[in-house]
Order: structure tokens, then sequence, then C-alpha cells
């Protein structure tokens, strides 16, 4: 892929955490789905902020994705932690 | 080996992405 070479320390980081949360929810696969959902539904809105120059706030914070995975991992303090890393403003 | 779907792959992108904005806005 275009992507092989330097691959930037994120986008393993992603690839590996992606991974371990599939790995773990192996059995709960709507619980990865909703995972997948917070992500798209954040990264939407971010896009809308961004295309609005800024006459745009987005409905769902960083707080508020931080809030629902945390409901979501429950009893899964590491994988919950590890988010913290990827969050901008954690 | 990876055994990744489009929507895994998305997942990826949007995670590596926050993940480069955070670094930004901490540099």
């Amino acid at each position: 892929t275009p992507l092989q070479n330097n691959q930037p320390v994120e986008f393993n980081h992603a690839i590996n955490y992606v991974n371990k949360i599939k790995n773990r929810f192996q059995g709960q696969p709507e619980v990865y789905k909703s995972f997948l959902e917070i992500l798209h539904t954040y990264q939407k809105e971010q896009r809308n902020a961004k295309e609005a120059g800024g006459n745009y706030t987005p409905t769902l914070t960083e707080q508020q994705v931080y809030a629902q995975v945390a409901q979501l991992f429950k009893n899964q303090e590491d994988l919950l932690s590890e988010f913290g890393q990827f969050l901008p403003d954690a | 080996s990876y055994d990744f779907t489009p929507l895994d792959s998305s997942a990826v992108y949007v995670l590596s992405s926050m993940a480069r904005q955070r670094r930004a806005s901490q540099s």
C-alpha cells in the first residue's frame, strides 16, 4: 500500500488499537459497532465545523466522545486510557 | 496479518487523524 513507506506512528498505533478492540469484543460485535459509530459521528461533526469555518459548533465534543466510549468500554480500563491518548484535548 | 474491513480502515483513519491533531495541538 502507499502508506507502507514512512508510516506515521499514529497510523500504526491506530491499527494496533483497532485490532485490540476487535479482539477484546469478539463475542460482542455490537460493542465494536457502537465504537465505530461514535468515531464516525465525531468525524462528521469535525468536518461540518471545518467546512462552516467557525460558524458551526460541533454537537459532539471531545469530552462527550470520551464519556460515550467510557460507557461502552466499562471495566476495560486499559482500552479507555489508551483511547484517551488519541483524543485531542482529552 | 490484519483482517481489516473498510469500516475498520475508516476507524483507523479517524483515530490516527485524531492523534495527529492532538500532537499538533501539543507542539
